[in-house]
């Protein structure tokens, strides 16, 4: 089973 | 003061259609150079980011910035009165305006609707983007893309993307069996099945069908779309709109074992 991995873990908080 | 007129305001509506089901509400920031918004889905898996410069709009005025806190189900109500050729503007005289008001105005100019729609005052959790060089860059029909990833979905709910300086390979495995579609540079004048590949590291990433479905629904902006990948990166999916800018959606890759 894959994982989904989260968009804010690539892109950080301004 | 801010307005914006959009000549075409079926732009306009499309955008908000192609992301109602992504995001619920958006900050649209207005600036002197045009508007831009950001917005994560509820599950911070998807990232859709719009971006229409000024000079794209009919009359464009924006004396100093302004943020914009819109529900998208509430802006999709008041933009069902919009018809498919009115031009519609955008306008406020507040600084800190609590609401912002539509201008729907048919070709003939014989039908004004005006509408005030409620602003929402939403912290803004804008990330920053890095401008990402990516290795493998596919320019296809948005069409094409579209059906490739509903036909997948009804087999597996992720995909996997391989590719290679010739063709990229879209793959799904679930309970029922296995199937890929594989895709080749194609210079066709036509442009339903024109492909083409810039590869210049290949890669294989894994990713949630169901969200790249979701982004097909801007298919109506533009007949090509571009996906934009690099290893561990998430997976960049743009829809240029003519003359205005762009909207772009990332989704975060699955991480396989």
């Amino acid at each position: 089973l894959t994982e989904q991995d989260y968009i804010n873990i690539f892109y950080k908080q301004d | 003061m801010f307005e914006a007129k959009l000549q075409q305001g079926v732009i306009f509506k499309k955008i908000v259609d192609a992301i109602k089901d992504l995001v619920k509400s958006v900050n649209i920031d207005a600036s002197t150079s045009g508007l831009s918004m950001q917005a994560m889905d509820s599950a911070h898996v998807a990232l859709v980011s719009l971006k229409l410069n000024e000079n794209g709009f009919k009359d464009y005025r924006c004396d100093r910035p302004i943020t914009l806190g819109l529900s998208i189900e509430n802006l999709s109500k008041i933009l069902k009165c919009a018809g498919n050729d009115d031009t519609i503007t955008l306008q406020t005289d507040e600084e800190e305006p609590s609401s912002l008001k539509f201008f729907f105005e048919n070709q003939q100019a014989s039908k004004i609707s005006e509408f005030s729609l409620n602003l929402m005052s939403l912290d803004s959790e804008s990330l920053g983007i890095p401008d990402t060089d990516y290795s493998s860059v596919i320019q296809m029909s948005s069409a094409e893309f579209s059906r490739i990833c509903k036909e997948l979905s009804s087999i597996s709910e992720t995909v996997e993307i391989e590719t290679s300086k010739e063709s990229v390979k879209f793959s799904v495995q679930g309970d029922i069996g296995a199937g890929s579609i594989t895709v080749k540079n194609n210079q066709s004048d036509k442009d339903v099945d024109r492909v083409d590949l810039q590869i210049d590291q290949p890669v294989k990433l894994t990713f949630a069908l169901r969200y790249l479905n979701m982004f097909n629904k801007a298919v109506s902006l533009s007949s090509t779309v571009s996906l934009n990948m690099s290893e561990e990166n998430p997976l960049m999916v743009e829809y240029k709109i003519d003359d205005l800018g762009s909207l772009r959606f990332y989704l975060a890759p699955k991480i396989s074992d």
